[in-house]
């Protein structure tokens, strides 16, 4: 299931990037 | 006369000042975590709803759109697809095993 933590690491990327203000 | 078309739109900006309690017991991805209930992420109610659920699962591969939409019964699938993408985009959720898989990125 290397997807999944592949896919968590991508989301909490895109996170933190959207909520950089 | 003019329909007062009103709707949509985001879905209130409700801004309560209360409660500052921080709940950073961890998952400080950022400083800004958590805020499951509130409207002050910048979602409507139907977002925190689907939100919610997905962050209420905890099985490994995560909540299925079959239950979400099991659910979520006042929701077309549309809308909830919708919001999934919505969420997955900005980093909320995520999809696991499938498309139809979702957990969330701040339920560690």
């Amino acid at each position: 299931l290397d997807r999944i933590s592949k896919n968590k690491k991508a989301a909490l990327e895109r996170l933190s990037a959207n909520q950089t203000v | 006369s003019k329909p007062q078309n009103m709707m949509g739109g985001g879905g209130g900006m409700n801004m309560m000042p209360t409660s500052h309690t921080s709940m950073s017991s961890m998952g400080s991805t950022g400083g800004y975590s958590g805020a499951s209930m509130m409207l002050v992420n910048g979602l409507s109610a139907n977002q925190n709803q689907v939100l919610s659920l997905i962050k209420s699962c905890h099985e490994p591969q995560g909540i299925s759109m079959h239950d979400l939409k099991q659910k979520l019964s006042s929701m077309s699938v549309t809308v909830i697809r919708q919001i999934v993408d919505f969420l997955s985009n900005e980093g909320h959720i995520f999809s696991t095993i499938d498309e139809d898989h979702f957990r969330s990125t701040d339920n560690e």
